[in-house]
């Protein structure tokens, strides 16, 4: 089973957009693929279509161990992809989870529970380095890193991935980067260009051939709890994101 | 003195680009000015110029009572405004922080020590309701919460107020939103026109009357570690900060 974490402390560099779109186009191409919101603002959870009222058990549940996280599984509007919500009381795991023994691998111990249920699990981090994004690095196989096409973007990346390492050496040594995945690039900007081409010199084939133009689009699209493949499959962003995923699958 | 705390869990709203183009116009204004900044980012830092290795004492060392915080205290390329930067090692305060008494505090406690040096003070904050941004809030006279024109962007607000409700009755009665200011506001898409309107019918007049608009000068203006006022003051970028200043010091 894959489980790929996407990841960057950066906010608003397209995290849950590409875990949402990602796992519904895995989802499409009948991969039995389960999408895990690890963020709070359970914005992946609404990208998809699921409110607060109706779910009643959430990642939170199950990954304290309060439930079977089978109880915890939806299905979406599309077949094949399911998903774990998240609820606010999510936000009190950080603290919660700060005096207990083993406390970066609550996340893996859940997902073992789920056996075979998936082939693959792909999980959407809140904009942190904090224990929730350190149990989705500890749990997975794969990160991929959403870099937006912005100066503040590059700065972070330093930190981000000696944070990788730090886990890949402390916690787990399977963990590596599959891709740096360039967002938002609006081809009519230098700075877009110039941040592209930065990544690329600085970090060459970590970096997806597949770039993610700004495409209204994807932002009008979860308004609707759609993903790009259901909301308008013809546009620029769902184009992307489908090339995305044969950089991603044709291990 | 006037606090000020730029809050918003959702990311890459214009926290940051708010706090320092807020905080610069201040200086300008020759406003007696701080800018803090509390995310490990370090992003505002870096926005007016300063990088790791011309500096050597941090908001860090002065929150946690290392250091008299005066020494923590950097003077910018603006007259008036003077900067806390921010390191990395802040990612650590949220944990360390956690088993202190009087936790929510230490930064209310630190700004006393700095006495009258300053007439206002703007404190940047990371994307999230952690003990960093709740410290913030005990410390300040008010809020301002910058909305992205997105649909995300309106999901987080009803959390964001409980937080800072909360915050008000059990630590820091004072503190109250002086606005909601939209950004990156693009007059050409419907979803900005909606995202904005929706907002002033749940939120009135808490809602700024300025609103900031997509700019690209105002994301080039960082990259050369410059306010916008002193990259490319002609900017529809600068004519709306200017303008949003108007609303904040005419009391
Ligand atoms: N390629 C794109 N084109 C246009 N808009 C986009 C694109 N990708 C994301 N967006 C929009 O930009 C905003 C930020 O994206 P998103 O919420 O996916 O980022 P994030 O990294 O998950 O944010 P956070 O750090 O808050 O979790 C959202 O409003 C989203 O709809
Ligand atoms: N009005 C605007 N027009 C164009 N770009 C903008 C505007 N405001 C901010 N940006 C750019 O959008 C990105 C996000 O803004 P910023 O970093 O200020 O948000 P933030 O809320 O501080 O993010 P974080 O949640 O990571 O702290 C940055 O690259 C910034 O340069
Ligand atoms: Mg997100
Ligand atoms: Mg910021």
């Amino acid at each position: 089973m894959r489980i790929i974490s996407l990841v960057n402390q950066k906010g608003g560099v397209g995290k849950t957009t590409s875990s949402v779109n990602i796992a519904a186009m895995l989802g499409k191409k009948s991969k039995r693929t389960l999408l895990i919101d690890l963020d709070p603002q359970a914005n992946a959870t609404s990208g998809l279509g699921l409110y607060e009222n109706n779910f009643n058990r959430s990642v939170y549940e199950a990954m304290l161990g309060n439930i079977d996280p089978r109880q915890a599984v939806y299905p979406t509007a599309i077949s094949n992809l399911s998903i774990m919500p998240a609820t606010k009381d999510l936000a009190g795991a950080e603290i919660e989870l700060v005096s207990e023994f083993n406390r970066e691998h609550f996340l893996k111990k859940m997902i073992t529970k789920l056996g075979d249920d998936f082939e693959i699990i792909i999980i959407d981090c809140p904009p942190s380095l904090g224990l929730l994004t350190i149990n989705a690095l500890t749990a997975s196989t794969e990160v991929i890193i959403p870099v937006q096409c912005e100066y503040f973007a590059l700065e972070g990346l330093a930190r981000l991935t000696q944070t990788i390492d730090t886990v890949k050496n402390a916690l787990n040594p399977e963990l590596k980067i599959k891709g740096v995945l360039m967002t938002m690039y609006d081809s009519r900007l230098g700075l877009s260009r110039q941040v592209d081409e930065e990544a690329r010199q600085h970090l060459g084939a970590l970096v997806f051939e597949t770039v993610i133009p700004r495409n209204v689009k994807l932002s009008e699209a979860p308004s609707f709890g759609e993903p790009i493949i259901n909301y308008d499959k013809k546009s620029k962003g769902a184009k992307a994101y489908k090339n995305l995923i044969k950089e991603i699958i044709n291990v």
